[in-house]
């Protein structure tokens, strides 16, 4: 039959090929190549293309996680997303995209210049403000980046604006000391607004290896990811570490980064995802 | 530990007296498993391991050493032997103003590692020309501007309107003026599948005939380094490679990736955020974070 191989372990080492070089990683990899083996070994599965077929269905059950139901703003209340993650991820091209998404819907969007540390950060910002039309609350630079987002939260509430997503510094997740300024901007954000803030999205980008568990780990340990952004995918990294971490944290993929202009931020399709890994 | 791994694995063998192939096979398991979890390419990992193989059978165990020590200390020499000698630094020859061109996807460390290198370069008695070639990125001359202002070195002042080939050809003719000797020149980070962004990294190179063509890549970069590194060194021939973000705890197996696939050295590694976070490359250090 054509298409109907007969399983081989030169076909395993194939698949193992596949998902290793798309970084799903080794504990993730023997995971679902452990699975897909006991089914070959049940007889479940008898030709290339059923085991084809039963690991991709396998991947999108990692993938398969639903947003949490976490309460939102009370009504004239802002909606309130802090970004995170490590150096260079994307997270402030993201910001601009996201807010250019919501300000397609009609929404005010204010956004929080909470990178205070870094060069030209509140300008790189202040540009993407003005490009999709939202406010930017920024302070001198090397300001307290809790008292910018307490100040500007208050600015929120009182312009009444419908979103506020808050930039972050870059930080690599194993600096305790910029770990607890992360922490502490979490606990100013919910002091000033009870709930906020409703979202925390961990920004993660597609070339990263193995060390995004990592990554995952101790943001989500700190002040807890509600959704993951992955960036870059428009290169030629499949950005395979989100499944192992989607299906050990709980946590879902909720957009991707596919370039650098302003409308490159699709939600996160997982069939498209897996069957690009496979391609 | 890879070290425990191993001593557990040959734990279980008989006769320790010679690394044999039969007792070996279950310890280049684990040494395979290793180094695709520190994100060594699987290729890359698949002719190490071979390598590594060839040289252990028939091996004798020293006297002083586990059988499993013995594997480590193997595994430990093949990669500093892949990784390459210590380096020799930026190699500057001919007339001066040399020009040192920065390369590498988006979000590598390009911008920060440009000052970072000025302000090596300075104290190593040369004057260094910031030269900001990335007229895409919101701001990015302003960081490039507001970095050389942290360590009084001057930057080319850069105009938007114009594109990187000509701005980095009229900071050669200015750096002159500026009595500077090595220009460093800060590109937009870009895809290596962009055939318009990477032409204009050949352009620039073209005009300016740079001394060295260095790739800044992100240390925590996984099985996707092989593809970045294959392609900007075959366009541009780079002389070098900068690996930033090294102060994790990726194990940075990207670096023997990057290494094996363009036989290129690492010069430098980036070690923090802050502008004198730059440390020369020890391939022998390289080889046992990798390891774990
Ligand atoms: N190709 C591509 N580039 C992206 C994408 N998202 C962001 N970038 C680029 O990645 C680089 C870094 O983006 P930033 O938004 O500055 O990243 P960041 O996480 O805010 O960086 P720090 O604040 O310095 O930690 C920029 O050149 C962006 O244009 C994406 O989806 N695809
Ligand atoms: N922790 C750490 N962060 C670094 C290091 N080098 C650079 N960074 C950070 O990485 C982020 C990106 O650095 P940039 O210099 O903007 O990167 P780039 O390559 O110029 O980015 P693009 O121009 O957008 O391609 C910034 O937050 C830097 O502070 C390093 O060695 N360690
Ligand atoms: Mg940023
Ligand atoms: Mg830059």
């Amino acid at each position: 039959f054509l298409g109907k191989k007969e399983i081989t372990p030169d076909v395993l080492d194939e698949l193992e090929e596949v998902l290793f070089t798309s970084d799903i990683g080794v504990e993730t990899t023997q995971e679902l190549l452990n699975s897909i083996r006991e089914k070959v070994a049940r007889k479940e599965l008898k030709d290339t293309e059923k085991l084809k077929a039963a690991l991709r269905d396998h991947i999108l059950s990692f993938l398969d996680i639903p947003r949490q139901d976490r309460p939102g703003p009370a009504s004239g209340e802002p909606l309130v997303i802090l970004v995170v993650g490590v150096n260079g991820v994307g997270k402030t091209t993201t910001i601009g995209k996201a807010s250019h998404h919501f300000r397609s819907q009609g929404k005010n969007v204010m956004l929080v210049a909470g990178d205070t540390f870094r060069a030209a950060a509140e300008e790189q910002l202040s540009i993407w403000g003005e490009r999709v039309g939202a406010d930017v609350v920024k302070q001198a630079a090397g300001a307290d980046p809790s008292a910018v987002v307490f100040d500007a939260l208050t600015a929120a509430i009182s312009r009444k604006s419908d979103v506020v997503i808050i930039d972050t510094a870059g930080r690599l997740h194993t600096k305790t000391n910029l770990m607890e300024e992360l922490k502490k901007i979490y606990r100013v954000t919910a002091k000033r607004l009870p709930g906020a803030p409703h979202e925390v999205w961990l920004v993660l980008d597609a070339t990263t290896g193995q060390n995004a568990i990592s990554q995952a780990n101790l943001f989500n340990e700190a002040i807890g990811v509600t959704g993951i952004i992955l960036t870059k995918l428009d290169g030629t990294a499949k950005g395979g570490i989100v499944v192992g971490i989607s299906h050990q944290f709980r946590i879902p993929i909720i957009y991707i980064g596919i370039g650098e202009k302003v409308e490159d931020l699709r939600p996160f399709e997982p069939k498209e995802f897996v069957k690009a890994i496979f391609d | 530990s890879l070290t425990e791994k191993l001593n557990a694995v040959f734990k279980k063998v008989t006769g320790r007296g010679r690394l044999s192939e039969s007792n070996i096979q279950d310890a280049l398991k684990e040494v395979r498993l290793a180094l695709l979890e520190a994100d060594v390419n699987y290729k890359v990992v698949k002719k190490l391991v071979e390598d590594i193989r060839v040289r252990a059978v028939g091996q004798e165990v020293l006297e002083s050493l586990t059988p499993g020590q013995q594997l480590i200390k193997i595994v430990n020499e093949e990669l500093t032997r892949l990784m390459g000698e210590a380096n020799k630094g930026l190699q500057f020859v001919g007339r001066t103003p040399h020009a040192l061109m920065l390369v590498g996807l988006q979000g590598s460390g390009k911008t920060t590692t440009a000052a970072k290198l000025a302000r090596h370069l300075r104290k190593h008695g040369r004057q260094p020309y910031l030269v900001p070639a990335d007229i895409y990125r919101p701001a990015a001359v302003d960081q490039l501007e507001k970095l050389g202002a942290q360590i009084n070195i001057p930057v080319h002042p850069t105009d938007l309107g114009k594109k990187p080939e000509d701005i980095c050809l009229e900071a050669l003719s200015m750096a002159g003026k500026a009595s500077a000797d090595v220009l460093i020149i800060d590109t937009a980070g870009r895809l290596h599948i962009d055939e318009g962004l990477m032409a204009e990294l050949v352009r620039i190179k073209q005009r300016i005939n740079p001394a060295e063509i260095l790739l800044v890549a992100d240390a925590m970069t996984g099985q996707d380094a092989v593809n970045v590194a294959k392609d900007f060194n075959a366009a541009l021939d780079i002389t070098g490679i900068i690996l930033t973000k090294m102060e994790g705890d990726a194990r940075g197996g990207a670096s023997l990736s990057i290494k094996a696939v363009t036989g290129k050295p690492i010069k430098f590694i980036g070690v923090g955020e802050k502008i004198d976070a730059l440390e020369p490359f020890h391939p022998d250090r390289m080889a046992s974070q990798i390891l774990g």
